[in-house]
């Protein structure tokens, strides 16, 4: 043994990277079930109002490869990735990196304002890139409603019973993704200014814009009203016969005791009014990372309130959509609520690891992938248990002082809203 | 990064009499910014 001890020559070799990084995943998923275990036992010695609201927050299940990344610091990754790409790159390395960027996800440098790159300082300033005037032309058909953004069609159709069908039939509930219409604490609630609405109308024979009237704006746009109007519920639109049908008038009592008994069935605060003859439809919109990274009105409305749901920042790529139920119930969003000339319409911009920021033009409080964030919504959640109300998951804003004559903020048709930055 | 459009709109059962909402793409397809989705 001593001979062995003695003689035996030693190497030193670097352990693997792969067993590294399965060594920090496994300390991670242990870290992550103890965190777990503390959470059971904390809730079950909270009193049951405080038991239910911590409930409310969503967690993911799924394969273990969304265990593992949900045990992943998100978060964390995305601001370091935000960090790293407002560092400015070296002058000469702009164009060949942009380039290359744009050859592996398909960016059009055609269409870029700013054609050239050595003006771009950054990555992220390259993401956030804005177009050309007049490369994205909108439908001229004023009933039409627009694309919001660049991107691919994940899903579209009818909400049926208050879901909304994500890819491969996966589905999550209206009330998850928007929040329900809980009383919100004024712990949570704030009242945000924003500058008083107007139109930018772009003269068609001159390089010049200029404000316009309601009614100004609504004859250039072919339209048979006007936002305030809409609004104030003043206006009856001639080709909107269809919400009240004549032929299902009755006598006051029995119009009363149907009216109750449908309103049995509303249980939730999005569906149509039962006497309506409207339904709710869905769209889900999939910007790729090469695609263009703001996001326009896509018809005349009125935002009257936002929620932010803080949330987590899975991808959400198409093959994450497959694999994580009701993904975008998970994610940090911002759910921006208001109506438009048929009712209810609902804009909810979706975050992501790699595009940690949701900005929103008219909310300068608004602040998304924040380290504040999280600490903002556990304040929050306490002050509600506090006073005895239940925590709703998300941060809600209303827009009501916008204007003197409008209850929210107007957007038209194609209007910038915001954008989604890199970390 | 993903945007979600939930709405209500006039029920498309009356489609044939062009009263109701119509979708004007599909599953998959790229968009622009401006391009029709869908129209009353």
């Amino acid at each position: 043994l001593g001979a062995a001890w003695s003689s035996t020559k030693i190497e030193w070799k670097p352990i693997p990277v792969g067993l590294g990084i399965a060594f920090l995943g496994l300390l991670q998923f242990y870290k992550s079930q103890r965190a777990e275990k503390e959470r059971l036992e904390r809730e079950a010695a909270l009193p049951d109002g405080e038991e239910v609201a911590q409930r409310r927050r969503v967690r993911p299940s799924g394969p273990w490869q969304v265990q593992i990344m949900s045990t992943l610091p998100l978060k964390a990754l995305s601001r370091v990735w935000g960090r790293f790409n407002e560092l400015d790159i070296p002058y000469y390395l702009r164009v060949p990196g942009f380039k290359l960027y744009s050859w592996i996800f398909g960016v059009n440098l055609d269409e870029m304002a700013e054609p050239d790159l050595h003006k771009y300082p950054n990555l992220a300033a390259f993401f956030y890139r804005e177009l050309k005037p007049g490369v994205r032309p909108l439908d001229p058909n004023p009933a039409a409603l627009l694309s919001p953004s660049d991107g691919r069609i994940l899903q579209f159709g009818t909400i049926e019973n208050g879901e909304v069908e994500q890819v491969k039939g996966m589905t999550y509930s209206l009330d998850a993704l928007l929040g329900d219409k809980s009383t919100v604490s004024s712990a949570v609630q704030a009242v945000i200014p924003v500058k008083k609405p107007h139109h930018i109308v772009q003269h068609p024979d001159k390089d010049s814009e200029s404000m316009a009237t309601d009614e100004e704006f609504a004859k250039m746009n072919g339209l048979s009203y006007t936002l305030p109007s809409l609004l104030s519920g003043r206006h009856k639109f001639p080709d909107h016969k269809d919400v009240i049908d004549a032929s299902t008038h009755s006598t006051s009592s029995s119009e009363a005791k149907v009216k109750e008994e449908l309103a049995k069935g509303q249980t939730a605060w999005w569906m149509p009014k039962p006497i309506s003859n409207t339904a709710l439809y869905y769209v889900v919109i999939y910007l790729a990372p090469g695609d263009y990274h703001r996001f326009h009105s896509p018809t005349p409305w009125v935002v009257e309130s936002r929620r932010h749901f803080a949330g987590e920042l899975y991808s959400v790529s198409p093959y994450l959509q497959r694999t994580l139920p009701g993904l975008f119930t998970l994610n940090e969003r911002v759910v921006l609520l208001g109506r438009w000339r048929w009712g209810f319409f609902s804009y909810t911009p979706v975050g992501a690891t790699n595009v940690g920021s949701i900005k929103i033009n008219f909310d300068a409080e608004l602040r998304t992938n924040s380290l504040t964030t999280d600490t903002a919504a556990d304040r929050a959640a306490a002050l509600a248990a506090k006073n005895g109300e239940t925590y709703p998951g998300f941060a809600e804003a209303t827009y009501s002082h916008a204007s003197d004559t409008l209850m929210g903020h107007a957007l038209q048709r194609g209007e910038e809203m915001g954008g989604f930055q890199l970390g | 990064s993903s945007i979600v459009l939930v709405f209500e709109a006039p029920h498309d059962v009356q489609k044939g009499a062009g009263a109701g909402w119509k979708w004007d793409i599909e599953k998959g397809q790229r968009v622009k910014v401006g391009q029709a989705l869908g129209e009353v």
